[in-house]
């Protein structure tokens, strides 16, 4: 009937990139690409149907509960957000979760939890923002320390990290703090990531690239 | 219970650093 099949037209939202480009500056592969495409869609398609990633979708995949404030989520929100414009696109979200595939180097995790920990981006993590971050923590387990507690707690980590003694904690000290104590950024490797085109294998049935 | 030895190690175990759970089905 000289008519095109609907069936191969695919739609992709805004923020949509070609995974053979996100695979050659990522850690992923093109299938792994399209297969966080699969997850990627799923969040993004939870609350607001526009195929963009949205703080409540984040924190509802996080928590089970979309309106669950909590200040490490936000801090990673923000980070994966790169264009700063209040949504994860698919680009953003693939080369964000890039950081934590066990097959990138511990620099660039290293690089990321800085970030994370610099609460007011002023390129150094501070004694407040540490302490925040403490109250935070505890704030979330409905743990209570004391204010003694937490001042010592914060005054120790300063002792062991902050190695000029200017208050403030830099990311060559981070780095060398990070060394010391290599689980602090256990929690940037997720090794789901390895095995990603296994969580989500409807990809193949999908793929552009399978065609 | 005894106290930390640094700061973020209490912190990185926060469930909003967990992201794993975005995997979960």
């Amino acid at each position: 009937m000289g008519c095109v099949s609907s069936k191969h037209v695919v739609k992709h939202p805004p923020g949509y990139e070609d995974p053979v480009i996100l695979a050659s500056e990522t850690a992923f592969t093109v299938h792994e690409v399209e297969a966080l495409y699969e997850l990627f869609k799923k969040l993004s398609f939870s609350i607001i149907k526009d195929g963009l990633i949205h703080k409540e979708e984040f924190q509802l995949a996080l928590f089970r509960n979309s309106n669950r404030k909590n200040l490490f989520a936000d801090r990673v929100f923000d980070l994966f957000d790169i264009k700063n414009n209040g949504v994860i696109e698919f680009g953003e979200f693939v080369r964000s979760l890039s950081i934590f595939h066990p097959n990138t180097p511990k620099a660039e995790k290293i690089a990321f939890a800085f970030k994370l920990y610099d609460l007011r981006q002023t390129g150094y993590i501070e004694r407040e923002e540490l302490k925040e971050m403490v109250l935070a923590l505890l704030d979330e387990s409905d743990v209570f320390l004391s204010n003694d507690i937490v001042e010592t707690i914060v005054g120790n980590t300063f002792v062991q990290a902050d190695l000029n003694g200017d208050g403030k904690i830099d990311l060559d000290e981070w780095r060398e703090f990070v060394k010391k104590n290599p689980s602090l950024i256990r929690n940037m490797t997720l090794p789901y990531l390895k095995d990603i085109s296994m969580a989500f294998p409807s990809f193949v049935m999908h793929s552009e690239g399978s065609d | 219970k005894p106290v930390p030895m640094n700061a973020f190690d209490l912190i990185s175990t926060s469930q909003g650093l967990n992201l794993g759970t975005l995997f979960e089905k």
